[in-house]
Formats: C-alpha cells, structure tokens, sequence
C-alpha cells in the first residue's frame, strides 16, 4: 500500500478544499512561520485515527475545526480524506478488493467523529487495524513532531522499547 | 512474540550502527536491551559515541547530536521494516549546514533501498534545494492556509516572507 | 509582597502588549492572572491573537509563533526590572527568515533602552551578521572545545564546517 | 553590577583554560554541532549556585568534570569563575567593598563543589543571595536553555506566575 493523497476541508486553517499530493521520494514542505505546515501533518496523524486531542495540540478535539477569521466565520464540521494505492495489493482481507482504499474522518461540532473506508462507515478500530499492518497509524515513530526528534532520545528506555515494536 | 522482537532488534541495532557511522563520519553507537530477562519487558538503551570522544550518557549531547542520534534509530527502524510514509517536522533546525547536508545525504539513501515516501518540512534552503519537489504552504487570506505547488527560488522568497 | 506582585504585573503586560505587537507586526495579546484572589497563588495566563486570527489556546499557536510570543514575555519581564545577562541558546531555529530580522530588530531596541548583556547563541548567518562581535567555538582537538574571538566570514565557515 | 568575564578549567569539554569576555550589547557565539557552546552557557548557571545535575544535563554533579577523549585522560576537578564590575556600587553590602567581584566554583570528583567569593570561602547560600538582588542567578528566565523557548508557552499558569515573580 502506498500514500497518494491528502484532503482537507476545514481542518484547522485549511478552510478550504486542499489537496495535498503524495508521490515517491523527497517533497518538501515550505512556508513562513504560521502558515500550517504542521497542521498538515496533524490532519494525516488525525484521519489515520488518532484519538488523542492532545497530539492535536488542542484543548479538545473540536479544536481542529476551522475556528474562524476577521473575515470568516467558524465551521461546524471538518474532514480529512487519505487515499491509498493498493494495486499491490497488500490490505488487511476485508478491504483488499479495491486498487484505491480511500479512507476518510469528518468531524461534527459536539457530535464526534465518523470514519470510512471506500465509503462504508466503519470503526475506529477497523481503521487501526488497516494501519497497523501497513507499519503505519497515528503513532507511527515514522511521524515526528516539530521539536521533538530529541524527544526519544530523552525518553525512558521503555517507551523507547515502543520504537523497536514498529520494526517487529 | 519474543523471538520476532530479539530477531528485529538485531537487524534494527545492524542498521543503526552503520547509519550512525555515516551520519557523524565515524564514532559508534549501539542499542541495548536493558533490565530484564523478558525481550518484551525490556527497556532500549542507546550507547552514542561521537568521534573522538568517550562514550557519556545520551543526555550530554549536543542539540544537534541527540538530533542525528535519533535520525538513525528512526531510519534503522525503517529499514527492518519499511513505513509506507515518514513525515519530518523541521528535523534539520538543530543541524550546522554540513549536518544537514549528511541528514539530506541519509535520505537520498533511504529512497535507493526503500519504497517510504518523504514529506519534510523545512526552513533550510539547504534541505529545500535537496527535495525532489516543494510544495508552499502561504496564508494569502490571512489566517486561511493554502497549498500550492512551487519551485525553490519562489520557496526561498517564503522564507523571506 | 502583594501590592508589588501586582504593580509589576500591570507593568510587564503593559511593555508584553507592545512587544507582541512589534514583534506579529500587529495582533493583540495580554497576560491575565487566574483562578485566585490572591495574586501570590494565581497562574499567569496568556491570551495571544496573531494578526487576522481569532484567539485560540496558546498549544494551537505554530512552532515559531509560540517562539515570538514567549520572546515578547521574557522581555517584557526586562523592561521591568533589567537583569545584567541574557542568554539565548539557539531560540531563532524556529524562526523564518523574516521573523528573525524582528526577532533582531527587537534585539536592538532592547539593548538601547537597557543595560542588559546578550549572549545569543546562533546557526543563523542572519542573527550573526547582526551581532555587535562574534566568538567562534571550535573543537579543532576532537573532544576539547575552544574559544576563539571570529569575524563575520570566518563565523559562516565554522556554520558550513 | 555588570557581567564581564566567564573562565573555565575543566568544565565539560573546556578541558584547557578559556576566557569568555562578556562586553555590552550582542555577542554572538556560533560553532557546528557539539562544539561546546551550550556547555559555555552551563558553565555560567553553574557557577551561579545550579544545585540540580538535571540542569546541567549529567546524570550526576560529576559529569560536569572532563571526561577525557581518545587522546586526554579525565580530569578529576573542574572551576568556572565569573567576574562582575562592582564600580557602581550595587552589590549586596557584604561584598559591596570592592570594584570588581570574582565568584569561583570548583568541584572535586566525589567531594562536591567549594564556592567563593574574592577568595574567601562562601556557602551556596551566600550566591544564591547575591544573584537574587542582581536579577539574575542559575534559575533566571533571562538563560533560555536549547530547545526550551516554547517551555515558557506550554507551562502550567502556575510555574509561569514564577516569571513574574522575578519582575517584581
Ligand atoms: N481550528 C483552527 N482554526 C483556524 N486556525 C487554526 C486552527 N487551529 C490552529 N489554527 C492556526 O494554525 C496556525 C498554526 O499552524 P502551524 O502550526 O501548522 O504553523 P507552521 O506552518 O507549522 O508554522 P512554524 O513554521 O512556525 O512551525 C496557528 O496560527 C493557528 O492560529
Ligand atoms: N564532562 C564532559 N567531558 C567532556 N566532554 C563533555 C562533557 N560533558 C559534555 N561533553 C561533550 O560536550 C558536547 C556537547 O556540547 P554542547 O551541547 O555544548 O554542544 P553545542 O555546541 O551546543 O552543539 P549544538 O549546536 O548541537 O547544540 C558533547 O559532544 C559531549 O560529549
Ligand atoms: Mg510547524
Ligand atoms: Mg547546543
């Protein structure tokens, strides 16, 4: 399986539909401070089922709806849709028919989260499984935070045991 | 369970000791189970030497050394196990230039032997100039993000926002 | 002890509110103390709006954001009541280019208005070229630092070592 | 009071004898990776009364000393001392008799640290008095360690009132 795309619609700053597109090898991200680089990678960390609203870095998980501008007025629901090559055809059995696996989250203001896979609605834990077997997911060692390489390093020896887990 | 872990552990700590080699151009590290009789309850210690220097515990690193420290152990991870994606956050900010230029030289390595597609994020024009393509990331409207794709002299200017 | 807690803090939000405006080139921010009536208990809160946004928590601001604002506060504290040193190891990584040209421009109003000395510790050709002199720390033995006064050149050298 | 000097012998990877001039307005200190300038910045916390080996990033006081290298044996003591100019007059009256003042640390490996002050042999207590009335000493939010800008943001509201404090 491989990542092609990225969605966002309302997801923090990005207000409107964004397409961020994933190809092979080195892409860049570029930009001035505040701008939302990092928030791009919350949104992928937050489609792959990251349950925690602290990794969000907001005080509640409806932080991550688009709160408004001078200009424009606050969301009430956001969605972020990840789009999976699997020509190759290495999914988990019960979503292995399809070339492309698109998986997507939307949030509603008070109301929690929705996840689906090719447009079935499914659970939170379908979705950690389906990562899970791709060495990938919202806790993946292979997503590293602003500021935090230096975070395993200073780890205690058994969270850094987590790391070695993932190459299992 | 406990086999699997011993096993990948060898192949993690194989790895980790060459990329940590060719990240500070000699030295030597190793990773180290610790505390206990069961792979599973384990901690993992990391043993980093610098070149020319006596091995210290971790924390007296520099800035910079416990950032390619942990650079390595990430992409020994990688190649026992290749992630479909890896994503860094302004990884290279600690980094002198000639730091970068080996952190830039580590993934050019990486894409040859694995199938991981990298996204990083970055303020260095080092590391800019170095990414196959770029993508800018601007508040036209402010307080609205909004993607486009650019090439690096235009990157260079956002930087100079 | 009262009575001197809460002057100061009239104070330092008073310079903090200027310094943040400087340093986003607009917004507003203010410090405000919570949850007591006793101000020697109370916790200091931060209300920080960059320019165009709406207020958020502070965990929301980015990276360099938040780098600006805890820059606005530590000054603010300065301005106050003037410590004799600062010292500042590395607090530009997080910076754009163009939020390092503030970050020095208020570097140069500070030590007009106060008799502090800085020790800005630096990977940035930007911050250095902006610095009164520059020292350079070498480990020419492997494992034994030296100080050594340098130029401007030589400094972007040691950056490209 | 101002800061005018900073001399290290033996503190971390200062194995040989180096002076730190401090003059007013910007010194800049630059050097790749690992070259010793965080350490510089340790070596004036600890010479102000820094009682916790956390802060000095050792797993014990005796870190500080020098370790040794391929080519050097380990050290078994180490001094930092920082010289103030006292010509205006501002120091604490018990030191208050002299144009310049000399603070000197050292420690012994396994004995602990001796303070002094011109000289004469002081207690922690007597430093920690000093730096209190100078606005300054080795817990300071005026020496902003590496990679510790945001702690200021992402403190409790209680451990940052400590800002304040040093304002009053
Ligand atoms: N729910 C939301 N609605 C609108 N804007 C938001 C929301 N959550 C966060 N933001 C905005 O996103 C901005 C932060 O973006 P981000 O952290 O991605 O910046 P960045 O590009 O990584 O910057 P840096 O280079 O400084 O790290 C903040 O200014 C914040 O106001
Ligand atoms: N007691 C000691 N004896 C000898 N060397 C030591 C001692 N303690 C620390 N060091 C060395 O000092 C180096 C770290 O120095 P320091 O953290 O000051 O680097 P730096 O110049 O700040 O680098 P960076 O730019 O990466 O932050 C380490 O490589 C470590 O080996
Ligand atoms: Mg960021
Ligand atoms: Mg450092």
């Amino acid at each position: 399986m491989q990542f092609t795309k990225l969605r966002l619609l309302g997801f923090k700053s990005f207000v409107e539909p964004s397409d961020f597109v994933i190809e092979p090898g080195l892409t860049g991200v570029v930009g001035p401070n505040g701008c939302g680089k990092s928030n791009l990678v919350e949104a992928l960390r937050w489609v792959m089922g990251e349950s925690s609203y602290k990794a969000m870095r907001a005080s509640g998980m409806d932080d991550v709806i688009f709160s408004g501008t001078n200009n424009r007025p606050a969301r009430n629901n956001a969605e972020v849709s990840l789009t999976l090559d699997n020509s190759d055809r290495t999914a988990p059995a019960a979503f292995n028919d399809d070339d492309t696996i698109e998986i997507s989250r939307r949030i509603e203001r008070e109301a929690g989260s929705v996840y689906r896979i090719n447009g079935r609605e499914v659970r939170q834990r379908d979705i950690h499984i389906l990562f899970a077997d791709a060495s990938s997911g919202a806790r993946s060692p292979a997503l590293v935070r602003q500021g935090q390489i230096g975070e395993i390093i200073n780890a205690k020896p058994e969270s850094r045991r987590r790391i070695l887990e993932e190459a299992a | 369970a406990r086999a699997r872990l011993t096993a990948s552990f060898e192949t993690v700590n194989g790895h980790f000791k060459k990329l940590f080699k060719s990240l500070f151009s000699g030295g030597t590290a190793e990773l180290i189970l610790t505390d206990s009789e069961d792979p599973l309850e384990a901690g993992l210690d990391i043993l980093a030497r610098p070149p020319g220097k006596k091995p210290q515990t971790l924390s007296l690193l520099s800035g910079g050394e416990q950032a390619l420290t942990a650079m390595a152990l990430i992409f020994a991870v990688f190649l026992t196990n290749p992630a479909p994606i890896c994503v860094l956050d302004e990884v290279d900010a600690p980094l002198d230039d000639s730091n970068v230029e080996r952190f830039c030289d580590l993934l050019d390595e990486m894409i040859k032997t694995t199938k991981t597609r990298f996204v990083v994020i970055t303020h260095n024009p080092i590391t800019m100039a170095r990414m196959h393509r770029l993508f800018g990331v601007t508040m036209a409207e402010q307080g609205v993000s909004q993607l486009v794709s650019v090439d690096l002299e235009t990157a260079k200017q956002y930087q100079a926002a």
